[in-house]
């Protein structure tokens, strides 16, 4: 995994992340700023109201408005993908692309309305699902030109970088080795149903950040603590060889480690704890916040139609 | 940072050229993927190549050294390899030892076994996508018909692999195949550094079922369940396997192990292939001649 | 990795979907392997 374009590219500490994002906010605020007083000053006849109003209506979005509409559309992609009937992970794959596209360019330079059908036929191409541009374009409902126009900009996007490890072959993997550690002592059905849960879980967790901060697995693990915790701690004491010492003063359940040689478990269910934390943080931005957002793109891009 | 100096070549979807990497004067190989014309966007080689040689660092397969777009074309940047083993094998003048035969297929296996441990499948192995450095050592190229491992479900395509080095479930039309799909490639590889001459040259794809069937035997659900249940098996001639006296009469200067090694990567039935652990443990590296030192190799 | 975290025990699985296409002809006649697919799997949660 540390050798994956994934590794090496695409995992951020929380503050290089907002860092990442506020720089490409301000770079394009930067250019809207001197593109409006360009347009000021070739528009000397404007009254008071109108320049007010301009004041008022045409200023660029903020980094966290920004956030909000990308994980507007990411969010579309999911539920557009199973329209389409896609595999989950083209799904995931054309969120992965979506988001990232948007760590390195502004909603302010490209409408993530005209780049959501690129990520979508780029992932189905990426992910070995190739269907034609033509017959693509007819299912969205878009053209194959509006389909095409952005794939340069957004593999460039991506670092040339196409390969996503998603949760998703983690918790197979888990589901697995699951029955071999708790071996007889789980109940199939009850697997089944859990597993289930998980990979709709695991589609959720794509949408937020834990996928820039953790690694596959420990987002499947987190996702199974939340899932079933109990199932979770018996698992992690057989394999990673946590003891549950429930002599510890406060009450509070402590794990000490018996083998110290193997993964460290305390440090791995701290890490596991954060990131569900991290998780549960759902960005769920209303379709009027996405509305207003791209309404001042709009205003901030032309200052005229204000 | 990057000059093209010389077109050396040019494919369906790509233009090659040699060129310099000005920082550090390194030579390099410049792969120009032609962008126009595709109705589709940008072509499913150049995705497969940028794709997975990203994933993969490894002496054995050919390095990325850098990707960019310039003029609206995309620039796959890789390491300068001027020879191939094609070009060794026919060229009759070039002499070369089992210790030889034995150093290319080492590191030929290594590399495959790189790309089957990273779940990716080449699917094109064949002589000339075995490029040679000037350091002798050999490396994986032309990734454009790669993909990752198949997920459980998913159908693959059975049109893949060169005719002569293509696995006889690919000629059957499986959807389902593995990783034995490039090993059965890499034993005809063998075979043909053995021979100097291709072992398995059908004529078509009808003609390669029986070119591979008269020189190995025609496999049956005995040795292959459920091989009859492709709808191709039941036109096709029925050969005897070859004894092994036969076959050390087809490769007269190879060891015993070295035979026992070519036939497991050979076996018809993918499910007994040897897979890469298995041929890199093999006796047959065991034992002597150890491999050439890859900067004596010819 | 010499030291993989898991040990692949094929007879521990119950795993209908991976079960039932060993099972299939097509699948059986084009050398699919379940280890594979559960190796890859593994691979993917530990890695």
């Amino acid at each position: 995994y540390r050798h994956s374009t994934q590794y090496r590219f695409w995992s951020f500490t929380p503050e290089r992340l907002a860092q990442i994002r506020s720089d490409v906010n301000a770079r394009v605020t930067t250019k809207t700023q001197l593109d409006m007083k360009v347009f000021l000053e070739s528009h000397p006849n404007l009254t008071q109201d109108e320049l007010a109003a301009i004041k008022v209506k045409a200023v660029p979005v903020s980094p966290h408005e920004e956030l909000l509409l990308v994980n507007y559309f990411a969010r579309m992609i999911l539920s557009f993908a199973g329209k389409m009937n896609l595999p989950t992970e083209v799904a995931a794959t054309a969120v992965s692309f979506f988001r990232k596209f948007f760590l390195s360019n502004s909603v302010m330079e490209f409408p993530p309305k005209e780049v959501f059908h690129t990520t979508l036929f780029f992932a189905c191409k990426s992910e070995n699902y190739f269907m034609g541009v033509e017959s693509f374009a007819k299912k969205a409902k878009t053209s194959a030109d509006a389909v095409l126009k952005h794939e340069f900009k957004l593999l460039e996007s991506l670092n040339f970088t196409l390969m996503n490890h998603h949760p998703y072959k983690a918790l197979h993997g888990f589901f697995l080795d699951i029955q071999n550690v708790l071996s007889g002592k789980v109940d199939m059905k009850y697997m089944g149903q859990v597993y289930t849960n998980c990979k709709k879980s695991i589609s959720d967790a794509l949408l937020t950040d834990a996928i820039y901060f953790y690694t596959p697995p420990q987002i499947t693990l987190a996702i199974l603590l939340t899932e079933d915790e109990a199932l979770m701690m018996r698992y992690m004491q057989l394999k990673f060889n946590l003891n549950v010492d429930t002599s510890s003063a406060n009450g509070q359940k402590e794990f000490k480690q018996e083998d110290p040689s193997a993964i460290n478990a305390e440090r791995l269910l701290e890490i596991i704890k954060s990131c569900q934390a991290v998780i549960e943080e759902k960005i769920i931005p209303a379709k009027d916040d996405a509305v207003k957002i791209t309404a001042k793109i709009h205003y901030s891009q032309n200052p005229i139609s204000v | 940072e990057y000059s093209k100096e010389k077109k050396v070549g040019e494919g369906t979807y790509a233009v090659v050229y040699l060129g310099t990497k000005r920082s550090s004067n390194r030579r390099i190989a410049i792969k120009e993927i032609k962008t126009s014309g595709f109705k589709d966007g940008l072509d499913m080689s150049a995705i497969r190549e940028v794709k997975y040689l990203q994933e993969m660092q490894h002496v054995n397969v050919i390095e990325l050294v850098d990707v960019f777009m310039a003029q609206n074309n995309l620039n796959l940047v890789l390491e300068f390899l001027p020879a191939d083993l094609e070009m060794v094998i026919k060229d009759t003048s070039i002499l070369f030892t089992q210790a030889d035969i034995k150093s290319w297929l080492l590191m030929t296996l290594r590399g495959v076994h790189h790309c089957h441990r990273n779940f990716i499948l080449h699917r094109d192995l064949k002589p000339n996508n075995l490029l040679l450095s000037p350091d002798g050592q050999l490396k994986i190229a032309d990734f454009g018909l790669a993909r990752n491992m198949g997920s459980p479900q998913e159908f693959l395509t059975s049109n893949v692999v060169t005719r002569w080095y293509r696995a006889p479930e690919l000629l059957f039309g499986a959807r389902h195949y593995t990783g034995a799909v490039d090993m059965w490639s890499v034993g005809v590889i063998f075979a043909e550094l053995m021979l100097r001459i291709p072992y398995l040259p059908g004529k078509d794809d009808i003609d390669q079922i029986d070119v591979t069937f008269r020189a190995l035997g025609t496999p049956t659900d005995k040795d292959w369940p459920e091989i009859s249940t492709f709808s191709a098996y039941n036109k096709i001639q029925i050969y005897p396997p070859p004894s092994r006296e036969e076959l050390r009469r087809r490769f007269i200067a190879a060891t015993e192990n070295a035979l026992d090694l070519m036939s497991g990567m050979l076996l018809m039935n993918p499910h007994k292939r040897l897979d890469p652990i298995q041929c890199l443990t093999s006796e047959y590296f065991l034992e002597l001649p150890e491999p050439t030192v890859p900067s004596e190799l010819p | 990795d010499l030291h993989k975290r898991y040990v692949l025990s094929e007879a521990h699985y119950e795993d209908p979907f991976i079960k039932s296409l060993q099972t299939k002809k097509e699948y059986i006649a084009s050398g699919f392997r379940a280890d594979y697919v559960y190796d890859r799997m593994l691979t993917e949660a530990f890695m």
